[in-house]
């Protein structure tokens, strides 16, 4: 991030959240819990756009808003965890 | 909207209910739903649906609450409400709904709470091939909207079925790309059954359910050989429907998974003297509230704590008595072993065993022929001496195996080792360090790492233990006093 932008705080729900449901890569909790506060500023504004809400990357009121709301358990991104289909490494 | 790659390779699709009065609701009202669910796609494209009283059907919809097998467990009322997944073999085309959310049907007068159409509609879309959709308002959009009782499929989610399974020969919405559609299943040939008392080991294919009252239509379809491979053998079922033959194994039919009880032992050992859990010829039974664990796992709901030549289990309602009991007792290994390194339940709940250079399948109680397998079959080194511990993880439902200071992601779809292993235990599973006794994923979707008499539980967000300090499992697991 760059030095003029404020940290962003994401704790482990939030985190889950976006792991969950495809915002952050799966793979990192077995490389660490080592993200950036740009890949989870990213995260955060890819569930912004595909939610329709406004992209902020932050996680405002609308965000919290929608983290609560209702919905199917599957990923939103394209995610072979629910598909038996083998993929191209 | 977004197609996820998987489609049916044919139309006419089968469904069926597998839960009995879910979430308390009557049971004709909620297959009504469904199947209202399931019209609106079907109104859209070239799609039909048959209910059937089978879990061969393509897409089994269950009500489930909490960790449920699958690896996702639901989260109790609110948030999380259903899942389903996409074409393809073993769950696939499934939906799960949680039975702990208040679901109601559409006729009923009381709509607070999350109606079940709705959700079914979004689920099947998955069941079908596709996945979520950014456009709001539409279907697949992954937030609950609710529905109107007079629900038409809005532009996106038919297009999207559309591409997939062609539109309705009398209506055509739109421009949608041609394609090759998948074709109908062709109608199965006629076939005598013949009945038979005979006590069959092996899957019938076309066997019939001529004796069950039901309020399903008859089912008589088979599993077609241009359809998606079957079902694995471990789906069960109905429970009503179940012979009320709850000490023997299931045996005229395989496909029945039977429970893990000392009773199913395997046929072959019903010369020996009738079981003496607490009698052994050797004087090595372990002391419960003394001693490390060589494997651990749940099997069947149930976990299973293995030392040495015995084990324990423990249930709902705690520890069972009689235990600790030899292995040999309940799984058909060698007379000869003295241990197991490690033991979990594949996803298909086959049950593996891993014995120094060597591991073993058991469906139930009953070796897998062609068991032992070398290690080396699974993409492990030959200079592999023996595994720790192996687990499914519950942060994402992959299959993992310790060995030292090493350890191997699984794939189980390929039944091979990934690329990109071994990897160091102690850079990715902090605190946990090296040469493991057994790890094991609890009830709970949380893992567990056993070393010495202690354990650690992991945390699988930090990827580091929750507690560097290692906690005792006699008080823990065992129940034994603190001292």
């Amino acid at each position: 991030a760059s030095p003029s932008s404020s940290m962003i705080y994401a704790d482990d729900k939030v985190q889950s959240y976006l792991t969950k449901f495809g915002y952050l890569p799966e793979s990192n909790p077995e490389t660490g819990n080592l993200r950036t506060e740009d890949q989870l500023r990213d995260a955060i504004r890819n569930l912004q756009r595909f939610s329709g809400i406004p992209v902020t990357g932050e996680i405002d009121d609308a965000t919290r808003k929608l983290m609560k709301a209702r919905r199917c358990g599957l990923s939103d991104r394209q995610n072979p965890r629910y598909s038996r289909t083998r993929r191209k490494r | 909207f977004t197609i996820h790659g998987q489609r049916w390779p044919y139309r006419n699709l089968t469904w069926s209910l597998r839960t009995n009065q879910p979430s308390g609701l009557e049971t004709g009202g909620v297959r009504l739903e469904l199947s209202k669910a399931l019209d609106l796609w079907a109104r859209n494209s070239k799609l039909t649906f048959q209910e059937v009283n089978s879990d061969r059907a393509d897409i089994l919809v269950y009500f489930h609450r909490g960790s449920h097998g699958d690896g996702y467990p639901f989260d109790g009322r609110g948030q999380i409400l259903a899942h389903a997944f996409f074409p393809g073999k073993d769950r696939g085309g499934d939906a799960h709904f949680d039975e702990e959310e208040i679901w109601y049907l559409q006729d009923s007068s009381n709509e607070e709470g999350t109606s079940l159409f709705a959700v079914a509609a979004h689920e099947f879309g998955h069941s079908l091939g596709l996945a979520h959709s950014s456009v709001q308002g539409a279907l697949m959009y992954p937030w609950y909207q609710g529905l109107s009782p007079n629900y038409e499929l809005p532009e996106d989610d038919r297009h999207g079925i559309q591409q997939m399974y062609g539109a309705p020969e009398e209506k055509l919405w739109g421009n949608i790309p041609g394609g090759v559609f998948p074709p109908e299943r062709p109608t199965p040939p006629t076939t005598t059954t013949t009945t038979t008392t005979t006590l069959a080991t092996t899957y019938r294919p076309w066997r019939t359910r001529p004796t069950r009252p039901n309020h399903y239509p008859d089912y008589g379809r088979p599993r077609r050989p241009d359809r998606y491979p079957s079902k694995p053998d471990y789906r069960t079922e109905r429970p009503d429907y179940r012979p009320q033959r709850p000490h023997k194994p299931h045996r005229h039919h395989t496909t029945t998974l039977p429970a893990i009880t000392t009773t199913t032992v395997r046929p072959t050992i019903s010369q020996r003297p009738r079981f003496r859990w607490t009698q052994s010829p050797r004087n090595d039974v372990p002391d419960k509230c003394d001693t490390s664990y060589d494997a651990i796992s749940i099997i069947r709901r149930e976990v299973f704590i293995f030392k040495g030549r015995y084990l324990w289990r423990i249930g709902d309602k705690g520890l069972y008595e009689g235990y600790p009991a030899e292995i040999t007792r309940l799984f058909n290994l060698p007379e000869d072993i003295d241990h197991v390194d490690a033991v979990y339940e594949r996803p298909d709940k086959k049950i593996v065993f891993f014995i120094g250079k060597k591991y073993y399948v058991f469906s139930a109680n009953n070796l897998e022929s062609g068991y032992p397998k070398p290690l080396t079959n699974l993409g492990l080194p030959a200079s592999l001496e023996k595994i720790d511990g192996a687990m499914v993880w519950g942060h994402n439902s992959r299959t993992y195996f310790f060995s030292g200071s090493m350890y191997w992601r699984f794939d189980e779809c390929v039944n091979y080792v990934e690329l990109d292993y071994p990897r160091d235990i102690s850079s990715n599973f902090g605190g946990v360090g090296n040469d493991i006794d057994a790890v094991f994923q609890w009830k709970d979707g949380k893992t567990y790492f056993f070393k010495g008499k202690g354990f650690w539980l992991f945390d699988d967000l930090r990827m580091k233990v929750a507690h560097e300090k290692q906690k005792l499992s006699a008080p823990f697991w065992m129940g034994c006093p603190r001292k």
